[in-house]
């Protein structure tokens, strides 16, 4: 997880739309 | 005695369609000279843009976000490059052996050559013929891009069982869609799930490609674009 950490977080972000 | 509506779009279809991802620019540095960096440099900055828009579509694919976290990561390491890739290939559709990377990035044979981007294009062009041969629609494409990560085929997913109910019931969006419209090819949804070792091929020539320039290091690239690469 510590070598994946942007897409980590990008997915523990909130489900908002606004992503979108 | 009712008969079926002309077009019925599953509620997973339709929503699909409502989480479609807004169109991209690349917006090319008009201060480099063109050539191949600048043209490698445009994608691979496009690329990382587009990626963080695919992680937030794939949360609302229904059902991926019920995954658990280090499902959702597998998924998306395996499958980035097959949704950007089809992302590409639906919007290259409507034009003639030309590429649309971005509304702003359209670009033919001559200018992939230009601008060392013709292993790309030449890989990416038989599978814009194949959809175009299948005159594939927009119901029908976002629910494939939505397939193709639910059917990554990654090593690492701890819960198999819900990945393929994940994948089962994508599936059988495509397969309602199918039956509701296309009456006049039972075989329809085949067809198109036949399309898709053609874009594992295609997508794995394309990281195949950024790889290599990553290890000649000179185009710059942003940090989730190498964090996905080097997932692969």
């Amino acid at each position: 997880k510590e070598k994946h950490k942007i897409l980590h977080r990008l997915l523990q972000n909130s489900t908002s739309p606004v992503d979108l | 005695l009712h008969p079926p509506p002309l077009s019925p779009v599953t509620k997973i279809v339709s929503h699909l369609l409502v989480v479609e991802p807004e169109k991209i620019y690349a917006m090319p540095d008009p201060t480099m000279p063109d050539g191949d960096i600048k043209a490698l440099t445009t994608l691979c900055d496009l690329a990382d843009r587009e990626l963080v828009v695919i992680i937030g579509w794939a949360k609302h694919i229904p059902g991926f976000s019920s995954l658990s976290l280090a499902d959702q990561m597998s998924l998306l390491q395996s499958a980035w490059m097959e949704i950007l890739v089809l992302s590409i290939v639906f919007r290259s559709l409507a034009c003639e052996e030309e590429l649309v990377y971005a509304e702003d990035y359209v670009v033919d044979e001559e200018h992939a050559r230009l601008s060392g981007l013709l292993d790309l294009h030449v890989a990416i062009l038989p599978l814009v013929r194949r959809y175009k041969k299948l005159s594939v629609e927009k119901e029908e494409f976002v629910t494939l891009k939505a397939i193709a990560l639910a059917n990554s085929d990654s090593m690492h997913i701890e819960d198999v069982e819900a990945v393929q109910r994940l994948q089962d019931s994508l599936h059988e969006a495509l397969q309602d869609l199918e039956g509701g419209h296309n009456t006049e090819d039972p075989r329809r949804t085949g067809k198109l799930l036949m399309t898709l070792p053609l874009l594992r091929q295609t997508a794995a020539k394309a990281v195949q490609h950024f790889y290599s320039i990553k290890v000649q290091g000179k185009v710059p690239m942003h940090k989730l674009f190498l964090e996905m690469l080097e997932a692969k």
